[in-house]
């Protein structure tokens, strides 16, 4: 049996929007423990691992394993039907995932479950020279001054900075920010806009996102809850000079 | 110029 209730719809809601547009499928196990996903989308440039523990839900109950293969598109349809005050009960019934959201009305949604014949990745341990905390918001709003000029972004830290940056036909745009951080170490590598605009969907998870960088490296882009009861990341493969 | 690298010599790696 598998259940899980939790009284803000809107965590689910913007992972899923997230992961929705980097993956057409994606599987979701359950265990004691919590949920969890890992996938990389079709052409392998961007993987992302969701966790949310048990103790994130208002009531979750899960006595053996389950593997939830599911369309994220369907599955996000649904999830943004959700009203911010409605309370989200998922659970499982004869190869469909079951949302319900109680506020006003019930509301009950039964999507059905697919075939996936893939298993899931397991993200590569990668290392990163250089490591900070930067604002999400910061990181949002580098994401709409860049795209003035570029679909493509540079990144760099330096001991003192994390900056983005774009050289576009019509104009530049450059955002610096005063991390804070110890960084010995200095990186810089290229991403598509477009694709981290996706990761960044994920809104309403948390205020802070970590970074890792290095040169020509993918991007790893951690976001973790302020109760440390879930984390969503992202590894972006990066664009290299040809 | 630049090009989209992907995940996949990363996977291997690990």
């Amino acid at each position: 049996m598998f259940k899980a209730e939790l009284s803000d719809p809107n965590i689910l809601k913007t992972s899923f929007d997230a992961i929705s547009s980097i993956v057409d499928e994606v599987q979701i196990q359950t265990d004691s423990e919590g949920i969890r996903l890992d996938a990389l989308d079709r052409s392998h440039i961007t993987f992302v691992h969701l966790e949310l523990n048990a103790g994130l839900f208002d009531e979750y109950v899960c006595d053996e394993p389950e593997k939830i293969n599911i369309d994220t598109d369907e599955l996000v349809k649904v999830l943004k039907r959700s009203k911010s005050d409605d309370r989200v009960i998922m659970s499982l019934s004869e190869g469909n995932l079951i949302i319900t959201f109680e506020g006003e009305a019930k509301r009950t949604f039964k999507i059905r479950l697919i075939d996936i014949e893939n298993e899931s990745p397991s993200p590569p341990e990668l290392d990163h020279p250089t490591k900070l905390e930067i604002p999400f918001a910061l990181l949002k709003d580098s994401i709409a001054d860049i795209d003035i000029f570029s679909d493509k972004i540079a990144l760099m830290v330096d001991k003192e900075y994390f900056k983005a940056s774009a050289e576009g036909e019509f104009g530049d745009a450059n955002i610096e920010y005063l991390h804070g951080e110890k960084i010995d170490s200095e990186a810089k590598s290229v991403f598509s806009l477009e694709k981290i605009r996706e990761m960044l969907k994920a809104d309403k998870f948390s205020d802070i996102a970590t970074i890792k960088l290095g040169d020509d490296m993918p991007l790893d882009l951690k976001l973790k809850m302020v109760s440390d009861e879930g984390e969503l990341s992202f590894l972006l493969a990066p664009r290299i000079e040809a | 110029q630049s090009r989209q690298t992907t995940l996949d010599n990363f996977f291997k790696k690990s």
